[in-house]
């Protein structure tokens, strides 16, 4: 949640970004907005997703709700158009109106299809209240409604056998449009597929499609429904490196999540993170031998990547605070390679190493930057450095001292005795 | 402090052999 919401948060400032600019007129910076928003909309869809059928996983007759709710969250434009045909003069009349009472069905939002039908001069003849009746009482699982899955299942099946009744009936022979909604309500698969270009992709579609014909659907269904709605869009659409994303998850294959991801995403921020959730919330679920070498891996390998930057070495060093003992051989490597720009970036560098107890780091910074400043004639600066390694370098000294044939003499040692008290007290 | 004591030890027994050796 607390990922997605970073995520939001960016779209959000992508927009204003883009609202700005177009203001300004600034076309090339409008492009790069444009492929960030592309890049946090996958990525923003693919992490719902995978958080519902993977990590928020509740009763199994609560999959379709989170699937309606997934899909009326990315695909806002019916919502959008209803504002549009409502505030229009004659809504009815509004070449967009059928479109959106279709569309609002289509993604379950029942109560919007309803509010717009009521904008209809005929709104109050008997085929008109006959849909508003059976939109009404269409029934929808709650997990904590205190309704069992098999009452459910009933009551549902009660529901659709009056849809079809009425249509039967010929309730709305007189509307073309009314009938429409009445075949889908009854899960007519021809009329919902005719109506594809209101849906975009093969996951709406196959969404759509579950809430009118198995609403209870569980998580090993959404693999043929998958296949099935992608066979049935097959012509209108070309399958992406997304759809291949979306389609692992439908399939519970969450290595196969993992693998598409990296070639959706421009970078290996998002498949890390992605790994290092499931790795925290899913691994407990089930015996599961690839995920912990498998996060490890992308992590070192995006730390990796990170330490090289100028700025964000910093938060390589993070990240490698999370990856085990080859983490922490990495961090100490790369504390040591880091190129020493100023004062402030070897406080730093000490900082972070002090913490990680790497003493070696610490005083080899401590010899650079002594020698730095010894050979810059900065000699205040070079006893401030050299202070903090000395008794380093008293312990390098320790085989001269203990000799058989003493090298230092009694004055030096008098002298090594003295600066000992001094650095000690 | 371990380190330090292992410094003085050495330094003490330097000084004894230097002090020797310089008669």
């Amino acid at each position: 949640g607390h990922c997605r919401s970073i995520i939001q948060a960016c779209q959000q400032d992508t927009e204003n970004l883009q609202q700005v600019n177009e203001n300004e007129k600034q076309n090339e910076t409008q492009e790069d907005l444009v492929i960030l928003q592309d890049i946090l909309y996958k990525m923003e869809l693919i992490l719902s997703l995978v958080e519902l059928l993977f990590i928020d996983t509740m009763s199994d007759g609560h999959l379709l709700n989170q699937l309606v709710k997934w899909i009326q969250l990315h695909f806002p434009q019916h919502d959008r158009k209803k504002e549009v045909v409502l505030q229009s003069d004659r809504p009815h009349l509004h070449p967009d109106y059928w479109n959106t009472v279709y569309g609002s069905v289509l993604q379950g939002k029942l109560d919007d299809a309803r509010l717009m039908l009521s904008n209809h001069p005929s709104a109050d003849t008997d085929p008109f209240l006959s849909i508003d009746e059976l939109l009404r009482k269409m029934p929808f699982f709650q997990v904590y409604g205190g309704v069992s899955i098999g009452d459910f299942e009933a009551r549902w099946q009660h529901w659709q056998s009056e849809c079809e009744r009425r249509l039967e009936e010929g309730h709305f022979a007189n509307s073309h449009s009314l009938q429409t909604i009445c075949k889908i309500l009854c899960g007519d698969l021809e009329t919902i597929s005719k109506l594809m270009n209101l849906m975009d992709t093969w996951y709406h579609l196959m969404v759509s499609t579950l809430l009118f014909t198995k609403p209870t659907v569980k998580l090993f269904h959404l693999s043929n429904a998958s296949q099935d709605a992608i066979v049935r869009m097959q012509d209108q659409q070309v399958i992406t490196a997304l759809d291949h994303v979306l389609l692992a998850a439908m399939e519970a294959d969450m290595y196969q999540v993992i693998k598409e991801c990296q070639q959706v995403m421009d970078n290996p921020w998002f498949t890390t993170h992605l790994t290092d959730l499931l790795y925290h919330t899913v691994q407990h679920k089930g015996k599961n031998q690839i995920l912990p070498p498998l996060r490890e891996y992308l992590l070192l390998d995006y730390a990796e990547m990170l330490a090289g930057h100028s700025s964000l070495w910093q938060v390589a060093i993070l990240y490698l605070d999370h990856c085990g003992p080859r983490g922490v051989a990495m961090a100490q490597e790369a504390l040591q390679r880091l190129p020493i720009t100023s004062d402030r970036c070897a406080q730093k560098i000490i900082q972070m190493a002090s913490e990680r107890e790497f003493e070696g780091v610490v005083v080899s910074v401590c010899r650079v930057m002594g020698r730095r400043a010894l050979s810059q004639g900065r000699l205040g600066a070079a006893i401030w450095w050299g202070v903090r390694f000395w008794p380093v370098l008293l312990l390098d000294a320790l085989p001269l001292l203990k000799a058989k044939e003493p090298v230092i003499s009694s004055e030096q040692t008098y002298e090594l005795m003295y600066i000992l008290d001094t650095l000690t007290n | 402090l371990d380190k330090e004591k292992e410094i003085r030890v050495a330094l003490t027994h330097n000084l004894a052999q230097a002090i020797i050796q310089e008669g």
